[in-house]
């Protein structure tokens, strides 16, 4: 007879963790910092505060045999974390603030208890959370996670005096990992993390003391993604129905008004007429079958496309000078596309191609991927943007040949990215965001490509 | 300032049901199809009922645009569930009876609730769960899935005299779906089920009311996994805290025995010599940093390697005939390694080869994967298997060349498979299981390079 069980998420996460990005010891170093760092960066950019981010790790025992344990402690200049929030934040999986329809670089409410979790299991010690909102008090969380019922244990509270009324957020704890292996991957990380977001300042010393510094440049902010509304294609029958349970709107016409983008009094009146609905109708009296009609008839229904306004995009300028000072190539072309959607969900495509100086030659195309400003380091060959990289574009076309030193950026920015995995490794080829990418790559492929023929007949003038 | 929300995990793989395999109208119908047929099999192979499984998909409306919607109905004569579990069973996410250390197809407590969300959420209609344990009632539930709470809302609950004492469990929904784009994926499931299944009988009738039949031979059924204790090596801090708080064990030396495999008397005391813990002490006594150091010990300590008697391979028998019938090839060699293990996980890697015949020459080798006799048919380039097919072998060491028509089938049984995705879609490369498939690969070609040898010497002979 078969024994049932119920688990909690975090068992089920930590049963899985490979699953989310907490594979080995290696990897798990990796995993951890990019967590935590995405989650600094978000608490920043979200409040249009320049990023000053500190990181440290050090090695505190060897146990001779078996993986190195290391003491992790990263310090933001964010929007910190209101006290009574801290405990379910670090201490609760599924629980957090991105859970909104806004481009951030969070999304599960996952990443940073994944790594408490991490080094919980590997180390048995707890985790230490300073932080404050700018106001009073600074506070002091002492946290361990109760896996099996999700949910955080409190070992210590202490609340401090903020004279400075500093702001920001500190995260100390232990894990078990390979840093020695890990190290490569974490150094591209930050330096692919410094393409993308130029006006960080991440300051990051290794557990040999080595002080790596990615100084932010004195740019201007790019201004924060803000929160949308739903769009009504990018609805089911079971995001209307929590709708309708908690809108306050009295007639069909005010509730497709207040709940959704881009709907004013014209475009509603007509769609109801199209759909068949009285305007007048209150949304809560609406059958089952009524709701399902009315999500199938919003599908169907020709709106205008979803307000990408609320997206945040790099910028060419800020794309181009990235890449110049991260690799100095010869040439360098960026452009960001006008914005498209899926499912409902507006995006952003934007891409840069580097061609020489010390962009090296690798037999191919060296492809830089990113999504909601993180950079994707693993699992190239599932990603969209490899399929249009290598299979899609014949680039013999444009005069590159395997042997040149060609380098591709792509970024994708939406309410919602497309990842297939929980360890956001790679992007899911949705037919609307594949079109965008090939049609973007094929445009700055056709810049360089006329870069090269101008500098092939300069080469032959001059040869004359 | 943020907004902090808690979500269920019905509420978390409703938001990110493109993780789970539940992409679009064309891979739900798929995904559904294999969830469903996962657990019949499971129902029916652990307890070794020859498996006979009715899957009938009707088209029940056609909206002119848009996907379709699809009536799906599976019947099995498995085990059959108790009736005071099928609502939870059916209708809450994280809840399963394969929580446990044993080798099932089901390991997430998660894909039968995603089929019947998916279909939920498409057409808001409720789904039918009939079933018996084969006792004298068989029991009806219609069921919905409050998501946001993750819990089963019970429509209507019936009673049924079973006058013949059926066992078995029938399911049936509706969902959107596109299955004229999803049909060569489905039928190819199927197939290579039968491949791996031989001795089930699946009877799929399509919408358009096409039957196909997959003839169950009536051979002996493979004797059953078993659920087996954990090893050492495959245990971290939280793991033993569970085991410990949970124990009847008096002394640690009691502990070790009792709830680990493979440890005995002898082992016991030398292990805990090694480790310095008196063997008398209660294990309850220890304070946190003792259960740290006793799961050092443990790591480190060379015990006996896992016992793999409770897995349940298919074996090269059933392999080269499930083959055989599927390709009818020229040559087919199959092989099951010994066991070996990953993080005290036991496992088995079988292969088979297949040379000409009804193999397809297809530019290079053809690969069929398979986990836990689950056939996986996407993102073949991440997989583990297809790195060590295309990158790790060197073809032509075996007299293959790309235009020749050879097949390559990779099965791994285990107690938990390394699955990178909640959609089990591929599997990571753990050295220890890379290593397992290149070596056996190597066999298998090595095999067939010997028939090829032996080919070309008598096509030699022959023209003299
Ligand atoms: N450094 C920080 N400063 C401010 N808030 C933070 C910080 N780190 C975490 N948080 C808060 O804690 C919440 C949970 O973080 P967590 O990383 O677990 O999930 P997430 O970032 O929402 O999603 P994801 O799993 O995709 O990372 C965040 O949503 C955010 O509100
Ligand atoms: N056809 C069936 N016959 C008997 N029991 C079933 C059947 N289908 C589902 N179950 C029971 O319901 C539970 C939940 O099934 P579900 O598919 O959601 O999760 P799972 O099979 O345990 O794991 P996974 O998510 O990997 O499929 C199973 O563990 C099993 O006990
Ligand atoms: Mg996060
Ligand atoms: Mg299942």
């Amino acid at each position: 007879m078969e024994v049932f069980e119920e688990i909690s998420p975090a068992d089920f996460f930590y049963r899985n963790r490979d699953i989310a990005g907490f594979t080995n010891p290696t990897r798990a170093i990796y995993s951890a910092i990019r967590e935590l760092v995405e989650n600094s960066l978000d608490a920043c950019d979200l409040y249009r505060i320049k990023p000053e981010i500190y990181l440290r790790i050090s090695q505190i025992s060897s146990r001779g045999e078996g993986p190195e344990v290391y003491r992790i402690r990263i310090r933001d200049n964010g929007i910190g974390v209101p006290p009574e929030a801290i405990p379910s934040a670090f201490g609760q999986v599924l629980y957090g603030s991105k859970y909104k329809l806004r481009q951030t670089r969070g999304t599960f409410g996952l990443g940073g208890k994944m790594a408490l979790l991490y080094g919980q299991i590997t180390t048995h010690s707890e985790a230490v959370i300073i932080s404050s909102t700018g106001a009073k008090k600074i506070y002091e969380y002492h946290l361990r996670i109760d896996i099996q019922n999700n949910r955080p244990i409190v070992l210590k509270r202490a609340e401090h005096e903020n004279a400075d009324r500093w702001r920001g957020t500190i995260i100390e704890f232990s894990m078990e990992g390979d840093y020695t292996r890990a190290m490569p991957k974490v150094l591209e990380y930050l330096k692919q993390t410094a393409i993308v977001t130029p006006y960080a300042d991440i300051t990051f010393v290794d557990p040999r003391g080595r002080l790596y510094r990615f100084s932010g440049i004195d740019s201007a902010m790019p201004k924060p993604p803000t929160e949308t509304l739903y769009h009504p294609h990018g609805v089911d029958v079971e995001t209307l129905n929590r709708l309708i349970k908690s809108t306050r709107a009295r007639t069909l016409e005010e509730f497709l008004k207040r709940h959704f983008q881009r709907i004013g009094d014209r475009t509603a009146r007509a769609f109801l007429e199209y759909a068949k609905f009285n305007p007048k109708r209150d949304p809560k009296g609406l059958s089952p079958e009524e709701v399902v009609a009315l999500a199938n008839a919003m599908k169907g229904f020709d709106f205008l496309p979803p307000d990408a306004s609320c997206l945040s995009p790099l910028g060419e300028e800020l794309l181009e000078a990235g890449i110049r000072k991260e690799l100095n190539p010869e040439f360098v072309s960026a452009l960001t596309r006008r914005p498209s959607t899926y499912s409902g969900y507006p995006f952003i495509v934007e891409v840069g191609i580097a061609y020489g100086g010390g962009v090296q030659a690798s037999g191919g195309i060296t492809l830089y991927r990113f999504a909601n400003k993180i950079p994707l380091l693993f699992d190239e060959a599932s990603d969209v943007s490899w399929k249009v990289v290598n299979n899609l574009i014949d680039w013999r076309r444009y005069k590159v040949s395997p042997d040149m030193p060609v380098a591709v950026f792509v970024h994708i920015c939406s309410t919602k990215i497309p990842y297939k995995t929980v360890g956001k490794e790679f992007i899911a080829d949705r037919p609307e965001v594949e079109r965008e990418i090939l049609n973007a790559v094929r445009e700055v492929a056709r810049r360089l490509s006329l870069y090269l023929s101008k500098k092939e007949y300069a080469e032959r003038e001059r040869r004359k």
